[in-house]
């Protein structure tokens, strides 16, 4: 069964599924230990390299386990980690497993335009108002109508050493927006890149010290961006393309990474995601078969109720018209062949001295014949007539 | 009865030679 189509074949929203976005995707660190080598971290050795790639690796394959920074002793403490979706991605959740005890401020941050510009997505802090200048996230989320970065505390210290950041898009959004039916609910969850600011060791607690006693590093693994490739609705799956660029498997007539826009012949309507209840495909236009080229007409969209905006470009088969459904001028609708038929247009062949002009009846493909003659054509003197010398009377009565 | 089809010899161009067609 398709995902996007039902079984009469008509189109339904589909989505990819759930996946860790994040998974085997580059990770570029600010600071990675190693270089130059110490007793405990050499990036020229895989048994002692403390890599940014071990974030994204697949779960307990790889070995050392976890990516560590640099070895940090006084301010700035700031790190950052920083993963390349390689797309648009609907974010779910954002996870960074620590090997060590937790940072006490980090700032979770998302790019829509592969790395060009950042926005906040949250932050976790022991003390928010000292780091970011924001009162603590209310308990029941955002009081505004829209999501917005909240503070969370920070990540608490486990047992076993370690500690667990986790973000779910939800922490930020009001309740009670759907996603289908809230465009900032959706520009909210769209993220192209992750980026996680370490800003503060645990080694510091709330201090601000610009020193650390006992040389402290970031260590961290298992960095989960779960999220689905972002597809509009009108796609159930996202590939490689041939140059290695991950993109949405358009269905509905769309096309574009994200399936954002409608392909060139599907433009009878304006594009538009689809929804639980309407699938919103782009619908082709109507050219009978005689163009291979339309545009959209919004004005035309909104005479016909909003239901059909498509105008024909180039009819060919000497067609005419919006849907390239009559003939165009000197050219007649042959009744005995349908209107998708490459010879559905027959050529007027008015006579050149019996008839008063090129263009015949578009229907019955009658010329305009000068007094006295007759035939579709204006090719023969009517009866009680007949041919003259004069080529503008060519028929005269007969005496 | 079906009168013949115009015959284009027959036509005296003379003074109109402006008009008369390609062929």
């Amino acid at each position: 069964a398709d995902p996007c189509y039902d079984e009469a074949g008509e189109p339904r929203c589909c989505i990819p599924g759930l996946v860790n976005a994040a998974l085997g995707r580059e990770v570029l660190a600010s600071s990675t230990c190693g270089r130059p080598a110490n007793r405990i971290c050499d990036s020229s050795d895989p048994q002692r390299a403390h890599s940014a790639d071990l974030l994204t690796s697949v779960p307990g394959t790889a070995s050392p386990l976890c990516w560590r920074s640099d070895l940090l002793q006084r301010a700035p403490f700031n790190v950052t980690l920083t993963v390349a979706l390689g797309k648009a991605f609907e974010l779910v959740f954002v996870s960074l497993r620590f090997c060590s005890a937790p940072p006490t401020s980090v700032a979770l941050l998302k790019s829509q335009d592969h790395g060009r510009s950042w926005v906040p997505l949250g932050f976790f802090s022991s003390s928010c108002s000292l780091d970011y200048g924001r009162p603590p996230a209310p308990a029941g989320g955002p009081a505004g109508p829209g999501p917005e970065a909240l503070c969370f505390p920070a990540p608490q210290a486990q047992p076993d050493g370690g500690g667990l950041l986790a973000f779910s898009v939800q922490d930020g959004s009001p309740q009670g927006l759907d996603l289908d039916n809230s465009p900032v609910l959706q520009d909210w969850v769209t993220a192209t890149d992750i980026r996680i600011l370490l800003t503060r060791p645990a080694i510091l607690g709330d201090t601000r010290d610009p020193v650390v006693t006992v040389p402290y590093s970031y260590s961290a693994t298992e960095l989960q961006v779960g999220g689905r490739c972002k597809c509009n609705g009108h796609a159930s799956r996202c590939l490689l393309d041939s140059h290695g660029h991950l993109i949405c498997d358009c269905q509905h007539g769309t096309e574009g990474p994200d399936c954002s826009r409608c392909k060139p012949f599907f433009c009878d309507r304006p594009w538009q995601r689809a929804t639980g209840q309407e699938a919103h495909a782009c619908l082709a236009c109507s050219c009978n078969g005689h163009a291979r080229r339309c545009r959209f007409n919004m004005e035309l969209y909104r005479l016909s109720g909003r239901r059909s905006g498509g105008v024909c470009l180039n009819c060919r088969h000497n067609t005419a018209g919006r849907h390239c459904h009559y003939c165009r001028e000197g050219f007649y609708r042959d009744p005995g062949r349908v209107l998708s038929d490459r010879r559905a247009c027959r050529a007027c062949d008015c006579h050149p001295v019996g008839a008063a002009g090129k263009t015949c009846n578009q229907t019955t493909g009658q010329c305009p014949c000068k007094d006295g003659v007759t035939g579709l054509t204006c090719n023969r003197c009517a009866p009680g007539f007949q041919q003259s010398r004069s080529p503008v009377a060519p028929c005269v009565k007969t005496p | 009865d079906v009168m013949p089809t115009l015959d284009m010899a027959l036509f005296d161009w003379t003074d109109y030679e402006d008009l008369k067609p390609e062929v």
